[in-house]
């Protein structure tokens, strides 16, 4: 009878031991050559734990050296990865694992004011050589310049879908009879048959950024910056196409556009974001539809529309007014009269005379320290990985 | 009592365009 001895679990000690002739192989296997799918079953950010605790025996046998070509070499296979693969779900996945290794590096310090929420077990599991701030400042910036490339992707797939998905989606029923005269149906690029650029399309487009985010563990704080960023793209986008078509100028397109950004905001609550200032991003081009929903003739019209539209500039008002084109006869034209009203009351406002808005502004981004609950010495390693060169200690 | 603080070495680190040389020279010397 074979009797098999398998080494107890409670003797691993959360560290993973390799010679420094396997590095190349570590890295590779690793990063440079892994697949998000590979690890998806698996806890989330499972490289960045196994890479923290390669570091961790390093420092454990106090061999600098080691230290440092590992970590120079995780960064560079990271940069290496995103070079060769610039889609999204690559781009998320190397951010939520950097964040999350600049999260251990933390947590694991020694430094009393990221030990906070340990438990006495990972207090257990800090390092005991090395002070690695100045590779935290590293990994930081790396985590920035990942976040960066993310956003251009995500914008990259979002920006031509924005003008029909939110502009010219006709979505409530009969409001294409009410368009202006003589600009029916000219305006959409896509034809009816097609619906890739629908609203509902751009709904889909978001669902999948934000599960493949919430997948692999990318820090909620951070996928609140990511949404708020692709929100504040969308209003730059749609408001700068509103503020040079005429087409778009009437009081149908108000009410549809109104109808659409509702439709987003309802996508925010949803997903449990409505609290992280993305709606807000949205609001110059709520107030454009509102105004454009507005009536526009009397004294009182022009003191409404004034003190509703607070976010737009004076610039944006006057265009918009000026674009505006009735949907039929009966309604009228707004006279130059009632725009010289309202430029006389903007007038103490001093306003930039801004027109369009930057569509590639950039929010600066935080990455708010996220410590984990998990222990190191729970993490199982799946054959999968090609890590067998790997020694639990 | 409030826990002596570890004294760990600091272990200097090169910027991220320093590592992309160094990464870049690897790759030149790669032959």
């Amino acid at each position: 009878r074979q009797v098999t001895v398998q080494r107890k679990e409670k003797d691993f000690q959360g560290m993973l031991e390799y010679g420094k002739e396997d590095e190349t192989l570590l890295i590779r296997n690793l990063v440079t050559e892994l697949k998000p799918q590979t690890v998806s079953a698996t806890v989330p950010c499972l490289p960045a734990y196994i890479l923290y605790m390669c570091i961790r025996h390093a420092d454990y046998i106090n061999d600098d050296q080691k230290v440092h070509s590992l970590l120079t070499s995780t960064i560079n296979g990271i940069k290496k990865v995103l070079k060769k693969h610039e889609d999204f779900e690559m781009t998320s996945f190397w951010l939520a694992n950097t964040c999350r290794l600049l999260h251990c590096l933390k947590q694991y310090s020694g430094d009393q004011g990221f030990m906070t929420q340990n438990t006495a077990k990972q207090n257990e599991h800090c390092l005991k050589n090395f002070d690695l701030t100045e590779y935290r400042q590293v990994l930081n910036d790396l985590s920035i310049h990942i976040y960066q490339q993310l956003i251009k992707i995500a914008e990259g797939i979002l920006q031509p879908m924005i003008v029909t998905a939110v502009l010219e989606n006709e979505s409530i029923q009969g409001l294409s009879g009410v368009k202006p005269m003589g600009y029916r149906k000219r305006s959409s690029s896509m034809g009816d048959s097609d619906n890739s650029y629908t609203l509902e399309a751009l709904i889909r487009q978001l669902n999948t950024f934000h599960s493949t985010m919430y997948d692999q563990g990318l820090d909620p704080e951070i996928i609140q910056q990511a949404v708020k960023q692709l929100f504040y793209m969308m209003n730059a986008v749609a408001l700068n196409n509103l503020l040079l078509r005429k087409d778009m100028c009437s009081w149908s397109t108000g009410m549809q556009l109104r109808f659409n950004i509702s439709q987003l905001e309802e996508w925010l609550r949803g997903k449990n974001l409505h609290q992280s200032g993305a709606a807000a991003t949205m609001e110059p081009l709520i107030q454009a539809a509102q105004l454009l929903q507005l009536k526009k003739k009397t004294s009182e019209d022009a003191e409404a529309i004034c003190s509703l539209c607070t976010v737009l500039t004076t610039q944006q008002i006057i265009k918009i007014l000026n674009l505006y084109t009735p949907v039929n006869e009966f309604e009228e034209r707004v006279t130059v009269a009632f725009i010289r009203n309202i430029q006389a009351h903007l007038q103490e406002r001093n306003d930039p005379p801004q027109l369009l808005l930057d569509s590639k502004f950039m929010f600066p981004v935080l990455f708010p320290f996220n410590p984990s609950s998990l222990t190191m010495d729970s993490i199982h390693i799946p054959a999968s990985l090609g890590l067998e060169f790997l020694n639990k200690v | 009592p409030p826990q002596r603080q570890r004294q760990r070495v600091l272990l200097k680190a090169p910027t991220l365009a320093e590592m992309e040389e160094m990464f870049a020279s690897e790759v030149r010397a790669v032959p």
